[in-house]
């Protein structure tokens, strides 16, 4: 399905760790 | 958390001597929210004459891509005293609106944004596919406009790439506006 990301969504990890 | 779409980060710094493409260097590709945020850079910290670009993979940030020949760009021109408190939230919310597939069933006409550092002044562009498809420019004008909360009276227009190569002053025409 479509991946559709509202900006609050995306900044929310804004600071978190990306796992790598 | 994958994204709709994998992007690649484009980096350019002016070099007289030099071809323009070879100026042109592929920084990272980033295909999920995580990796959005562990590879993206503040635009304040890039120096002028120097641009960021982040374009779908596939896509060469330049008129001559065969996705972008026949297409063109909503324009945001910053006044020079922008650059110190709007610069940097208008290219991170042009970016969530790239990464985030923000521009409803149009998001497969865009291609990309580019952020241009310059002493006359900075410029954001959105880049679509085709300045012939009236419906998807406008709609996606009006949503990057209000998402970038742009006032109503601030106007932004779009120019075909065509116009913009072939300009005899400073200024393309706008083929639309928002």
């Amino acid at each position: 399905g479509k991946k559709q990301y509202d900006r609050e969504f995306l900044l929310d990890f804004q600071f978190m760790p990306a796992c790598i | 958390h994958p994204l709709q779409n994998r992007w690649v980060l484009w980096f350019f710094k002016s070099d007289r001597g030099r071809a323009w493409q070879d100026n042109l260097h592929q920084v990272t590709m980033v295909d999920t929210v995580e990796d959005f945020w562990s590879h993206i850079q503040l635009a304040s910290k890039l120096s002028p004459g120097c641009d960021y670009a982040l374009f779908k993979d596939g896509i060469q940030p330049m008129w001559e891509d065969s996705r972008n020949q026949q297409g063109g760009r909503w324009l945001v021109s910053l006044a020079k005293q922008q650059r110190h408190c709007e610069l940097d939230r208008l290219w991170l919310e042009t970016l969530l609106c790239l990464i985030g597939d923000s521009f409803e069933e149009h998001s497969r006409e865009v291609c990309g944004a580019v952020i241009n550092i310059r002493p006359k002044g900075d410029k954001i562009a959105v880049w679509t596919s085709d300045a012939e498809n009236q419906a998807s420019v406008l709609r996606i004008g009006q949503v990057y406009k209000e998402r970038l909360g742009l006032s109503m009276k601030t106007i932004i227009g779009y120019q075909a790439h065509t116009d913009t190569a072939s300009k005899s002053n400073s200024l393309a025409k706008n083929k639309f506006v928002v």
